[in-house]
């Protein structure tokens, strides 16, 4: 089969075959969005393919960006500051044509199983000018913080909507920085003590961020004709 | 007066023909993630006059296969897809990122004479 693949590869949206070292985990997001959608296609159930019902937005390409930053070590930790992670996200993959509709920040703080209930962490997040591709800068330039939030004890996944942040700095040729930084803020509800150290290490263990980004492509996805009269 | 036309046989007439590409022939399940491969089937086959009824045809077609029966000069009708489906592809690119991405009317499900 004669198979002209820089032609299919153009239709996928590719200039070359990917040719990744490993796959990256899947979430389960993006799993059941397939799966609904081969559902659909097989049983002959037109869906809107500009439409992603399970996140409730408007687009027909998802992707999911690794976080491509590195945890800050520097003496000036308070000590109560349990670690600082610079997250850059490359955003040149979008094409400009694109329109933004969804960019979601996850933060997994891993399974709570590590925690016994504690100790509380208080959460917040602020953008940082980085400078294209550079991924581990030192001292970061820091910008506004926009969120601040407390965790009650490591849990689970958080999201934080960041399309907003995304659209104000899609520049393609630049990632997408901010710094990320968990403080504790009080033991377990017993008001024992416990090992900051070991908890923050579990903590810069099992952490792993990513960022959700859904996109819709004009020349694919028409604006809903409007209704006839 | 009734227009002869030629007998084609079943496997000559326009229909659906399945073609399954394996990502793995092409060494593309290195970063397709889903699906395995995809029903690339095509439409292949006549549209005679005596058919283009049955050949789930429109009334166009019906009205080309007549004036192609009247005078060979009109082209016959053709073999078109009639109803189509989409494919939703979850790849990796070369900056490890997770791509779903969904392509409408790319698998052919029906054919018949347009």
């Amino acid at each position: 089969l004669q198979f002209h693949e820089h032609v299919f590869l153009r239709f996928l949206g590719l200039d070359k075959v990917p040719s990744p070292k490993k796959f990256q985990p899947v979430p389960s997001i993006l799993k059941r969005i397939f799966q609904a959608q081969e559902a659909a296609a097989s049983t002959g159930i037109s869906k809107d393919l500009c439409y992603v019902k399970e996140l409730g937005v408007r687009g027909n390409i998802l992707r999911l960006l690794p976080d491509q930053g590195s945890f800050l070590y520097s003496e000036s930790l308070s000590h109560t500051s349990c670690l600082q992670k610079l997250l850059s996200f490359n955003l040149s993959a979008i094409g400009d044509e694109e329109q933004l509709t969804m960019a979601q920040l996850g933060l997994d703080l891993g399974p709570n199983t590590y925690y016994n209930l504690g100790p509380e962490l208080e959460l917040s997040l602020s953008l940082v000018q980085t400078e294209p591709h550079v991924t581990d800068q030192a001292t970061p330039k820091m910008g506004k913080m926009f969120t601040l939030q407390s965790v009650p004890w490591p849990q689970g996944v958080l999201h934080f909507n960041l399309l907003d942040v995304a659209k104000r700095n899609n520049d393609p040729h630049k990632n997408l920085g901010l710094f990320l930084e968990i403080v504790v803020k009080g033991g377990r509800a017993s008001g024992e003590n416990f090992q900051l150290e070991g908890t923050c290490a579990r903590l810069r263990r099992s952490l792993h961020t990513s960022l959700l980004v859904v996109t819709l492509h004009p020349e694919q996805c028409r604006s809903p004709s409007r209704k006839r009269r | 007066a009734a227009v002869s036309t030629s007998k084609a046989s079943c496997k000559s007439l326009c229909h659906r023909h399945q073609l399954f590409i394996n990502f793995r022939d092409l060494g593309w399940h290195k970063w397709i993630i889903a699906p395995k491969g995809f029903m690339a089937n095509y439409c292949h086959g006549e549209c005679p006059f005596s058919l283009t009824i049955s050949l789930n045809s429109s009334n166009y077609a019906f009205m080309q296969a007549l004036m192609h029966a009247v005078d060979p000069e009109v082209p016959q009708a053709v073999c078109i897809p009639t109803k189509l489906s989409p494919i939703s592809m979850l790849y990796q690119d070369n900056d490890d990122n997770v791509i779903l991405r969904h392509y409408e009317d790319m698998i052919v499900d029906e054919c018949g004479c347009g």
